[in-house]
């Protein structure tokens, strides 16, 4: 089954 | 002083009922220059990008920029009060408590007048950096809609296949599998039908079927749907507006 994976390592703090 | 006043609250409602199933608490962010919001789901899987330009109103107004802190739960039942053809007017002060919103009919002479409490919500304001796609998808979004819709039932993940002219939707579950493949084609009747695909890398990706349910709640607020694909980066899924869109940034699943 894949894993879900996340944005957080997409994400810039603006 | 915020007045932004839509010609039909129909646009309004579209534009919230379009990403209000996936995130709750959004501070929407009023400047001279339009309406721009950002949330991120809790599971921080999916974040929508909303931007209202000043083109979509009838009328906007905005002397100093002004957060509103919304919860949408509350602001969709507000919304439900007005019709779908009257005005509706988003008023608030330079440093608000509150949101009014303000209905109108203009043949019957008929006000109606809400006033939405506002929240302090603790968000930072992210971005995702501007992103080299493999792959650019256009196609109409009731079609895009119906394929979620039909595959998600078969599993809780669905596959988006690309190669040079093919385009797979593939589901894979415990009742059975399905696909849908498409390709490529231009209408010239009905433009708003045709599909184009722009393709510099072939991509085989896989989606939360839940998140893309969400997405295709957009679908009610543009006839095309934009989807862009990226071995390396989570997809984005656009729906414009007359001026401004609404974006869904989804990461996609793994195989680890």
């Amino acid at each position: 089954t894949p894993i879900q994976n996340d944005l957080n390592e997409f994400y810039t703090v603006v | 002083m915020l007045e932004a006043k839509f010609e039909e609250a129909s646009l309004f409602k579209r534009i919230i009922d379009g990403f209000k199933d996936c995130v709750q608490l959004v501070n929407f962010q009023c400047k001279e220059d339009g309406i721009i919001a950002q949330a991120v789901d809790d599971s921080r899987v999916l974040l929508v990008s909303l931007e209202i330009g000043i083109e979509a109103f009838q009328n906007y107004r905005c002397d100093h920029p002004v957060t509103l802190g919304i919860d949408l739960t509350s602001l969709s039942k507000i919304l439900r009060c007005g019709n779908n053809s009257d005005t509706l007017t988003l008023i608030a002060d330079d440093t608000p408590d509150t949101v009014l919103l303000l209905f109108e009919d203009t043949k019957k002479d008929r006000v109606a007048e809400y006033s939405l409490k506002l929240m302090d919500i603790d968000a930072a304001f992210l971005k995702i950096e501007d992103l080299a796609y493999d792959c650019t998808l256009m196609m109409p979004s009731s079609e895009f809609s119906k394929i979620v819709r039909d595959l998600s039932q078969l599993s809780d993940s669905l596959n988006i296949m690309i190669t040079k002219e093919t385009i797979k939707f593939v589901a894979d579950g415990d009742i059975g599998s399905g696909s849908v493949i498409l390709k490529p084609f231009v209408n010239m009747d009905k433009p708003e039908d045709s599909i184009k695909l722009e393709m510099d890398q072939p991509v085989d990706l896989t989606f939360g079927s839940k998140y893309l349910l969400d997405i295709v709640k957009g679908s009610a607020l543009a006839e095309k749907v934009g989807i862009r694909l990226s071995s390396e980066a989570p997809a984005l899924f656009q729906f414009d507006l007359k001026s401004g869109y609404l974006q869904f940034f989804l990461a996609p699943k793994f195989n680890d």
